[in-house]
């Protein structure tokens, strides 16, 4: 564990609590991606299975059964209990395309053919990819509450950290995984064009509000 | 290394 992981973590969990904090607060989950959260709940299930199998240290089952649980809350939430709140006419990217391409992928571009390390490939490629829906929810509305702008700089921060992570983890013990670092960098070059709007529009004070 | 079946990322 070093510096840059730990913070990383601790910004995704942040990510998480926040958008708990908004739904439950405002009892509402408008301008939210109820896509996004089911890919996300996806990427932690198929992600932590070895959460049975393998023990790494009391640190990371308990925040592997805390992401799982809270993506599941937070799907209850926004499906069930503030159901009426959901957008869902604006919430209209094809989630399919995102998932079989992921599983296609994996199937290809994995360390190891066996059921675990697939499904571990499967979720890396899929969290790269699995705020479409919501940067796609916030681009057709045209413009998000600034609680929303805070989950989503908080959950792009943790990909952007962990980066610094490998960078560290490569000098310092020669660990890399080239899938897990291809795929962060994806996902935070996916983030790019919301950290630019944030810094220049939501820090300052305004409304995150797209150009016309 | 790629540890392969081992990940202790998160």
């Amino acid at each position: 564990m070093n510096l840059f992981r730990l913070a990383g973590d601790l910004s995704h969990l942040l990510a998480i609590i926040i958008l708990l904090i908004k739904i439950w607060k405002t009892r509402s989950c408008a301008g939210l991606s109820g896509k996004s959260q089911i890919l996300f709940a996806l990427v932690y299930i198929t992600r932590y299975l070895d959460l049975v199998t393998t023990y790494i240290s009391l640190y990371n089952s308990f925040m592997k059964v805390i992401f799982i649980s809270t993506s599941l809350a937070t799907i209850y939430l926004m499906y069930s209990k503030f159901r009426a709140t959901y957008d869902k006419n604006h919430d209209s990217f094809r989630i399919e395309f995102l998932i079989i391409p992921c599983v296609i992928l994996s199937l290809v571009i994995n360390s190891n053919f066996t059921v675990l390390e697939v499904l571990w490939t499967f979720s890396i490629y899929l969290e790269s990819v699995a705020i479409l829906p919501q940067l796609f929810l916030v681009s057709k509305t045209g413009e998000a509450e600034s609680i929303t702008s805070h989950y989503l700089f908080a959950l792009g921060s943790y990909r952007a950290l962990y980066i610094l992570n490998w960078i560290y983890r490569y000098y310092a013990e020669g660990h890399y995984e080239l899938i897990a670092i291809f795929a962060g960098c994806v996902q935070t070059i996916l983030y790019c064009d919301f950290f630019y709007l944030y810094v220049t529009k939501v820090l300052k004070g305004k409304k995150l509000q797209l150009p016309a | 290394e790629s540890t392969g079946e081992q990940h202790d990322e998160l």
